[in-house]
């Protein structure tokens, strides 16, 4: 017996959702950040954070198609997270990487906020 | 997949979705 592995099927999968994304094919919810939008896919949010994974496994909350978070979260840092979410990439500016941390805080993305910890401690 | 044999294939897997259509 044997088994083909596609080793780039991952990148492939999650390069066609943020396509997906980008043309605002199948989104399914719309996240508030201040007076900034974001449209994006329940699935992928609550794939990569706690929070999201909270509020669309709760039975309330699941078929609500807008969310407003906290007026505290940056908008330039929720968007940089997003597109981590959909690209496994984390653009880390200098000016923001205080506002990148408490928004994946904030989201309860762990990983994340331990790589910015490390990262803040390596560049201090 | 224990005990079997598996090839790694590097080349893409699936089809890409345009930018636009």
């Amino acid at each position: 017996d044997s088994c083909i592995q596609f080793t780039r099927h991952a990148s492939d999968v999650l390069l066609n959702l943020n396509r997906l994304r980008s043309r605002d094919i199948l989104t399914d919810v719309t996240i508030l950040v201040n007076r900034q939008q974001f449209r994006a896919h329940k699935t992928v949010l609550m794939a990569c954070s706690g929070l999201f994974y909270s509020i669309f496994t709760d039975s309330h909350k699941c078929n609500l198609n807008a969310i407003s978070l906290d007026p505290k979260v940056d908008p330039e840092g929720f968007a940089i997270l997003l597109e981590f979410m959909y690209t496994s990439r984390l653009a880390l500016k200098e000016s923001l990487i205080m506002a990148i941390m408490n928004t994946a805080i904030y989201l309860q993305m762990d990983h994340v906020v331990d790589t910015c910890h490390r990262f803040i401690k390596s560049s201090d | 997949y224990e005990g079997v044999n598996t090839i790694k294939e590097m080349g893409r897997s699936i089809h890409e979705i345009p930018r636009k259509e």
